[in-house]
């Protein structure tokens, strides 16, 4: 229920009326949205129980690893209730026609399967919720400093998950596991995407903001 | 640390 609350409000793609529709306009509209999205990100990580007593160095840790797969989660969750359309934002759902006229095809066919697989599960709103907290306390990054307190951290989320579904979905004894079973799934998802998104800032054609640059850079 | 400045600054932020 904490995590329910600290959720963050819908933020909006906004893209620019005056630039020329093409791959430009959409990948500057989603870099700028990413952007955004993380420093929302940064602000709800600190809310989740038990990540703000993890010293700096390893918060920031889990964020330089776990942000894409953090986004790439929200967005699917937000496209669950979609027919093979990607909810970027409330004001950019791209279906595959959009996508391959604006050169996002390959970022779409690599996040549908994960839509798919979590429709299949009719994941619930307190489920995103938990697994995206576990996603970044499980994100195995090279750098942990403490690894005792980030274990305890995934314990906790961990236990919450449980809790969760022992309450609620009695019926499937096994469908925490059935959940923790997408991870992989959103790793590789998230992997694919900061490739995609790294070709761009090697391109150059695109503008990004600093910190999307910076938490790029931090998974070269 | 210097490096990854943004990340750093909103972490320390209060809110």
């Amino acid at each position: 229920s904490h995590l329910l609350v600290v959720e963050p409000e819908k933020i909006y793609a906004m893209p620019d009326p005056t630039m020329p529709d093409g791959d430009i306009k959409a990948l500057t509209t989603l870099c700028d949205l990413a952007d955004r999205e993380l420093v929302v990100i940064i602000g709800w990580a600190k809310h989740i129980p038990g990540f703000s007593s993890l010293s700096l160095a390893d918060q920031m840790s889990l964020l330089q690893s776990a942000w894409m797969e953090i986004l790439v989660l929200s967005i699917v969750f937000r496209s669950l209730a979609c027919e093979e359309e990607l909810v970027y934002a409330e004001d950019y759902v791209v279906d595959e026609e959009h996508a391959r006229l604006s050169g996002l095809l390959d970022l779409h066919v690599a996040i549908l399967p994960l839509v798919r697989r979590y429709k299949k599960l009719s994941m619930e709103r307190e489920e995103f919720v938990t697994l995206k907290a576990i996603a970044l306390a499980n994100s195995d990054s090279m750098h942990i400093e403490d690894v005792e307190a980030v274990q305890r951290l995934q314990d906790s989320l961990h236990e919450a998950l449980q809790d969760l579904e022992g309450a609620h979905n009695t019926e499937d004894p096994r469908r925490a596991g059935k959940l923790l079973m997408t991870l992989p799934l959103l790793r590789q998802t998230a992997a694919k995407a900061v490739q995609h998104f790294y070709s761009i800032k090697v391109q150059g054609k695109v503008p990004m903001h600093k910190l999307f640059l910076e938490m790029l850079e931090a998974k070269a | 640390k210097e490096k990854h400045k943004i990340l750093h600054r909103l972490l320390q932020n209060s809110t």
